[in-house]
């Protein structure tokens, strides 16, 4: 499964990203 | 108490709480509708299985829902926000489950946030003895939340409680956060002292409930580690995701 920088769940950064879309 | 009403009143953010809280029926119509789209999924993987860890996926994006519009959290920068979660995602799921009994669970079956019930027999028969020890002692902390007489009050105050539930030295912002706590507790204590003055110590209560709710989630995740070592999960599973990610 990917992971965005320094072990963060890079579905917990979309979700919580305002420019992002959730998967 | 206010004057002119019929009772003792509400904490504010308990109040304020209760506003963010969505309707059962909304989460489940989302939910239902999510997983009645063709998964790409695992033709070696059971279809119930299969649909169990879509649903169980879903939940995890409406809580993350609920925390992105709390109070404190959506004030919160990215980096501490993504720690509180990584810190309480899967309490935040049990404790969803656990309350979904409490309040709409029937006696002999568990309630699926889709609507669906299953029989305690059956999750005996079909589900593997992991996963059956794990759904059993999350229904002893249903009878016991029953017993206390746990209202949504009290649940949306230990859910927020739950979400900040992290040694501030953890994070950047150590004053909102710790602020935070300190108004949730003092919330819980006077709104269970206020209205439930008979049960004597129901806050310490509630509060050992916690205790127990973090030791069933760190049970459900190493029941998903371990089915993640069997190579027995979903391909992009968001709950392994989350179980792999480092944590502080």
């Amino acid at each position: 499964p990917c992971q965005g920088p320094v072990g963060r769940p890079a579905i917990l950064q979309a979700l919580l990203s305002p420019s992002l879309r959730a998967r | 108490p206010e004057p002119f009403s019929g009772g003792p009143s509400v904490p504010e953010l308990i109040l304020q709480l209760l506003q963010l809280e969505p309707e059962e029926d909304q989460v489940r119509a989302r939910i239902v509708g999510c997983l009645q789209e063709p998964a790409k999924g695992r033709p070696d993987q059971p279809a119930p299985f299969s649909l169990l860890c879509r649903m169980a996926d879903q939940t995890f994006i409406s809580i993350v829902d609920w925390a992105r519009r709390c109070m404190v959290f959506k004030e919160l920068e990215v980096a501490d926000q993504m720690t509180l979660l990584q810190n309480c995602w899967s309490e935040l799921l049990v404790f969803d489950h656990i309350y979904r009994q409490v309040q709409y669970g029937k006696e002999g079956s568990i309630l699926l946030v889709t609507g669906q019930e299953v029989e305690l027999s059956v999750v005996a028969s079909q589900a593997g003895s992991l996963l059956h020890s794990l759904v059993l002692r999350a229904q002893e902390l249903v009878l016991q939340l029953h017993a206390l007489q746990l209202d949504r009050q009290e649940f949306v105050c230990l859910k927020f409680l739950i979400l900040l539930s992290l040694d501030v030295k953890f994070l950047n912002n150590h004053s909102l956060v710790k602020d935070a706590q300190e108004k949730a507790n003092a919330a819980l204590l006077d709104y269970t002292l206020c209205h439930y003055p008979h049960c004597g110590d129901k806050f310490q209560q509630l509060l050992l409930c916690l205790v127990e709710v973090r030791a069933l989630s760190v049970q459900a995740k190493e029941y998903l580690y371990h089915k993640h070592l069997g190579n027995e999960m979903p391909r992009n599973n968001l709950l392994i995701e989350m179980l792999q990610a480092k944590q502080t």
